[in-house]
């Protein structure tokens, strides 16, 4: 059964797909593992970013037809495969942006996803969910599904709010409906070395808030990473030998050990 | 009457909340206007970047009190001062997180900030609304209570489909509930000189889809707002003669002259 770790953030931008992304294909090509990147935001920025990548849609579905289907699809029957070896996603769907209002009076809405990948654990090693900046019926039940969840933030005073906003939720979900989800960590990404005053102060907010969750491993700045979205590529194609590439596979490691991967 | 301008795109951390502070206290700073922010984010980013300058709560209530409040109450009776003159902003507010559950089965549910505001916009010549990185029903309120919308975005790859999905949801509000709200422009922020390469094939991207919308003015990349944020002041107070402060300064001039502010 596939390890299933959520990446959530309220804070927009700190890099929530590109974290998805990056983890996902190193468990791929570097640990050789048969990973599935589950996009959960209506921007669809997952497909977006290995859009080169991606090779036909086997289903011919989109998530939001799997999760909106009382017919139990699962979501497997709609992932897409890709050029590495092992590591697929679903596809575009700007359909997941009703989801939300669509789904308000259904019954155990908050297990939608977790029912729509219970078969589907059974193909994976692990399964990676991107979730969209804000903490609605998405989000939950991005959490309700996960094993753990993996919090996302800048350096920046802005970003700190946000941080707490998610770990409310994740510990609103443990006491509810899935009570053995628990926090991988928070990652400090888009580290600048440059602004080293900004960076101790709010390092300091954070640690104070936050404690022993806030991860060892950051991820500092490397614009190889925007450039690989451009082309379509994870950065482990676009740019192997990059910082951001050292900084994500050293990160993947450290991930798979503590979700207890093959 | 106020002219009221949200400030709006689907991406998360484009630069709403910098954009939305910074241009409203440029217009109560250097064109002596009086302006209100209202913080649509649950993360309440607007009232975190100037806490040092935000004065007791003169109401003591908060912004989702006024929405979900049939009795009718009006935004200005909870909106703080600060120390600056004439700019004034809506504070924290969590609640906001519920707001959009709340309210789904409420009749009118879109038209309830253009309501709340009718009295305020007499008290103020402009209205500046930061929106959360979600097209909800939040976003929905400021489209429907805006005279013009700005779309800020970066120059990235990831960015590009959240323009097209804010602009998508200003169309159909336009042509339902709010027909004259209009498209200030596509604000380029955080763009980097560094990464020529990017910019030019993510402008091309940009020009070909939004074309004239795509405003001349750009906001470069200047960590004086990260840290004038971390200081809860506004730019104009922490770094005036700071390049961010020259870009936001020639901002609001421009964007004065089209909303048609005093
Ligand atoms: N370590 C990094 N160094 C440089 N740029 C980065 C880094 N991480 C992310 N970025 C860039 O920052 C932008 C935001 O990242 P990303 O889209 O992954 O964030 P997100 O949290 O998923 O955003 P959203 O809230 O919209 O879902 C992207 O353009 C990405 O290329
Ligand atoms: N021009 C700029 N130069 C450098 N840093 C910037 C610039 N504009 C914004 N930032 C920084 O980028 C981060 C994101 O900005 P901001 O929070 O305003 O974006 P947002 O779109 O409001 O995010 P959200 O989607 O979470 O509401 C902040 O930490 C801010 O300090
Ligand atoms: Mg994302
Ligand atoms: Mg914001």
């Amino acid at each position: 059964n596939a390890r299933i770790l959520a990446v959530a953030a309220q804070k927009g931008g700190v890099g929530k797909t590109t974290t998805a992304v990056s983890i996902a294909s190193a468990w791929s090509r570097l640990h050789g593992l048969h990973v599935l990147v589950v996009d959960l935001d209506p921007q669809a920025n997952v497909s977006i970013s290995v859009r080169s990548q991606i090779l036909a849609n086997r289903g011919g579905g989109a998530l939001s037809d799997v999760l909106e289907n009382e017919k139990r699809l699962e979501v497997a029957e709609i992932a897409a495969e890709t050029k590495v070896d092992g590591f697929h996603v679903t596809p575009m769907d700007p359909g997941l942006q009703h989801f939300e209002d669509r789904m308000v009076s259904r019954i155990g809405k908050e297990l939608i996803l977790r029912k729509a990948l219970e078969v589907t654990r059974t193909h994976y090693d692990a399964i990676v969910i991107d979730c969209p900046p804000h903490i609605g019926g998405l989000t939950v039940n991005a959490l309700v599904a996960a094993d753990q969840v993996l919090v996302p933030t800048s350096l920046a005073a802005l970003s700190v709010s946000g941080v707490t906003g998610l770990l409310e939720a994740a510990d609103e979900v443990q006491s509810t409906l899935n009570p053995q989800l628990e926090v991988a960590g928070v990652l400090l990404t888009r580290v600048d070395g440059r602004s080293t005053r900004v960076n101790a102060s709010v390092l300091d907010m954070l640690e104070d808030s936050f404690g022993a969750l806030v991860l060892p491993q950051h991820i500092g700045v490397d614009n190889a990473l925007a450039r690989a979205q451009l082309a379509g590529e994870d950065i482990f194609e676009f740019a192997p030998s990059s910082r951001a590439a050292g900084w994500y596979g050293d990160l993947a490691t450290q991930l798979a050990d503590t979700l207890g991967l093959p």
